[in-house]
Parts: structure tokens; sequence; C-alpha cells
């Protein structure tokens, strides 16, 4: 039978380990400003 | 099994700042009126691939309005911002690049410029002056006068209004409007136009002498006009050389505008 897991309980399942001191990269859009944004 | 599907490109990767680049030096190229405007940020972009080393790239472009007129010969990199507190003007730009082989060319732009909020200026420069409307009485008025000044006081070609560019007004401690317009140069000098004014004619576009005046009126508490117009000599198109060439990236001439 298929029991639906709780989601905190698949969501800690899910979540990959993180190395220490890992930076997510930067979102790739919309870039960085060149002058200033208004 | 299927090759996986390329990296979406990042908006500060290389390859975008040089789509970014041909898109802004296209639209400049395009422009007729107005202002050249620099390259601000990349807010998208998207590529389709067309087969073989060749893709589509949608650009969703921010700029920013320099001080250099659209007529002047002045390369972009030399153009300075306008700042933020003489009243910024962006551009939103959404365009439409081919790559082939990695050569760039546009296919497509569609540009939407606009000021700053006055809130936004106020809230950081209470006492700074403020962009007025074009077609605004004291503005026109401003404009007719410092032509006529300048051209009472010229010794050389008489010069024809071509547009306003900008214009600022401001109220307290004093009544000041300031005014940016482009000039063409006619077929008469300004003693002919004294006798005939009706029979000075812009010179042909591919002879005229564009120019470009800023005046100062102040209205109170006293009165006060100063006026300096700058011609750009005879209109040679410089050559055509990348801002910040890339190697494997080439620019052809530009593309047809299909926008």
């Amino acid at each position: 039978p298929v029991t639906k897991r709780a989601v905190a309980e698949a969501a800690q399942h899910d979540k990959v380990p993180r190395p220490v001191g890992f930076v997510p990269p930067p979102p790739p859009c919309p870039g960085k400003i060149r002058y200033f944004d208004i | 099994v299927p090759a996986a599907p390329p990296t979406p490109l990042g908006c500060d990767d290389p390859e975008s700042e040089a789509a970014a680049e041909a898109a802004v030096n296209y639209i400049n190229g395009h422009s007729h009126h107005g202002y050249k405007f620099a390259f601000n940020r990349i807010e998208d972009i998207r590529v389709v691939p067309q087969g073989p080393s060749k893709d589509i790239i949608f650009l969703e472009l921010d700029l920013l309005e320099t001080t250099c007129h659209i007529l002047s010969p002045t390369p972009l990199a030399n153009c300075t911002v306008r700042s933020f507190t003489e009243h910024a003007v962006e551009g939103d730009c959404d365009v439409k690049l081919q790559r082939v082989d990695g050569t760039l060319s546009v296919l497509a732009s569609k540009c939407h410029s606009h000021a700053d909020s006055s809130e936004d200026i106020i809230k950081v420069c209470p006492e700074c002056p403020l962009l007025a409307s074009l077609n605004n009485t004291e503005v026109l008025e401003a404009v007719s006068a410092a032509l006529n000044d300048y051209n009472s006081k010229t010794t050389d070609s008489y010069l024809r209004l071509l547009e306003i560019g900008r214009a600022k007004i401001q109220y307290h401690p004093a009544h000041v409007v300031v005014i940016e317009f482009a000039v063409g140069a006619t077929n008469c000098s300004a003693e002919d136009a004294k006798a005939d004014v009706k029979a000075c004619q812009l010179l042909p576009k591919h002879q005229s002498n564009f120019g470009f005046c800023t005046a100062v009126m102040v209205k109170s508490p006293s009165q006060d006009l100063k006026v300096d117009c700058q011609l750009y000599g005879h209109q040679v198109p410089a050559p055509y050389i990348p801002l910040l060439s890339r190697p494997g990236v080439t620019y052809p001439y530009p593309g047809q505008d299909t926008s």
C-alpha cells in the first residue's frame, strides 16, 4: 500500500546534506546593476 | 542517451553581456531622438537553440539615459550616465538576437523609456529641480529665447531647432528654467537670416552640421539668460569599434529591425 509521508518527514529525507560552508550560487537573473536602479 | 539540455545562461555570463552590448549598440544606432542609453542591467535572458551553432536570444534589458544626445558623435563609452538627482530616465528594452557561429545580429528591438518618479527624487533631494513636460509653455518660450539669443550673436551659420531634449524648472529659491535642445545648421549665415529667415533651410542630412545647446534662463529674482551651443562638425560616421570586443564574438552591420 502506498502511504503518503508527512511533508516534513519527506522534506527531511529529501534534504541533501550540504557541505559545511556551502554557499548557494547567485540566482542567474536578473544580473548585476552597473549604475543604479530606479 | 539524449544530450543534456544546455545550461541556461546567467545574466552576468560573458556571453550574455556580449549580447547585451550588441543590443545596446543596435538601439543607439537606430534611434533618432533623445539621448544615447547605457547598459545598466540584464533583467532576463533566454536562449532558444535553432540547430548547430545557431541560437535565438531573447534579452530583457534595463538601460539608463546618458548626457549625450543621439546625434552626438561621442562614443557611448565617453557618455556620462545621467545621475539620479538629475532626474534619471530609464529604458526598458526587449531585444531578439540571432547568434550564428558566435556572430550576433539583432532581429528586433522594442524599448520604452520613462523618467524616475518625482517622489523618488524629492525623497533623496527635496530641492532638486524636476523634469518638465517638453510642451510646457515656459519651456517653449525659453528655447525660443535661447536660440534667438544665440543666432543674434553668432558669426557662424544660422541654427534651427531640431528637437528639445529635456527641460527642468525650479521655482524656489529662484525661478529657473534649464533646457537642452538639438539644433541643425542651415544654408544661411546668421547675417543673411536677418534679411530673410524663411530662406534659411536645414542642410540636407548628409551635409548638415548638427549641434547641441544648453541654456539657463533665470526668471526671478533677476532676469538672466546663458546659452551654450556646440556644433558637432560634419557628421562623418565614426568607424564602429566594439566597446568591449571579445574574442570569438564579432558584430556585423546592424540587423534589420523587424520590431
